[in-house]
């Protein structure tokens, strides 16, 4: 463990925690993508399938029940308890266009054929892209409620932060996984746009809105 | 083949 590493988890606990209060608080789903969720359920579902054969700390075993568990409240509140709020009508990104390719890269580049080890390629692929129906859905609208901004920041340092640990990892222990990197790249990229108008406007007290 | 690095990340 690394400070890198335990502030990106902190980041990953802390953009969790802020959506779920959001909701919760606001007793409203509107302005977050349902599809975004059910892809970080699957996420979450696939990568810690390991729970059950390869204990690594307490530490990671609590955080990926947390994770697991935050994810099915988070779809419970939007798609039952909060339904009537579920701006469905803005939330029209076509996941399939994620889940076939992710599916099909993961058959295709992994560390070793294994139904375990696919699942986890898998989920290190969707979760790099799981946050497009989110964006999409911000872009649609034109804008995202503060606390939806910060719940994306979060969720966005969350795998920087890591890009970091690895770089901290590979100098120090010599640790180095191609999948992960790449994908850690392509999720933190996705994001910069976000980044930017975040620390543009949101930090300057500004709401996020795009220009029309 | 090589082996699969270890899952010690979340």
């Amino acid at each position: 463990m690394n400070i890198f590493r335990l502030a990106g988890d902190i980041a990953h606990l802390l953009a969790v925690i802020i959506l779920l209060l959001k909701i919760w608080k606001s007793r409203s789903c509107a302005g977050i993508s349902g599809r975004s969720q059910l892809l970080f359920a699957i996420v979450y579902t696939t990568r810690y399938l390991d729970l059950l054969t390869n204990f690594v700390s307490i530490y990671n075993s609590v955080m990926k029940v947390v994770f697991i568990a935050a994810s099915y409240a988070t779809l419970y509140l939007m798609y039952m308890k909060f339904k009537a709020t579920y701006d469905h009508n803005h939330d029209t990104f076509r996941i399939e266009f994620l889940l076939i390719p992710v599916t099909a890269l993961a058959l295709l580049v992994n560390h070793e054929f294994s139904v375990l080890e696919i699942l986890w390629t898998f989920s290190i692929y969707l979760e790099s892209v799981a946050i497009l129906p989110q964006l999409f859905m911000v872009s649609k609208t034109g804008e995202a409620e503060s606390i939806t901004s910060h719940y994306l920041f979060a969720l966005g340092s969350y795998r920087a932060l890591y890009l970091l640990n690895w770089i901290y990892r590979y100098y120090f222990e010599g640790f180095f996984d191609p999948i992960a990197v790449v994908a850690g790249v392509v999720q933190t990229v996705l994001y910069c746009d976000f980044f930017y108008l975040y620390i543009t406007k949101v930090l300057k007290g500004k709401k996020l809105s795009l220009p029309a | 083949p090589v082996k699969a690095p270890l899952k010690d990340e979340l």
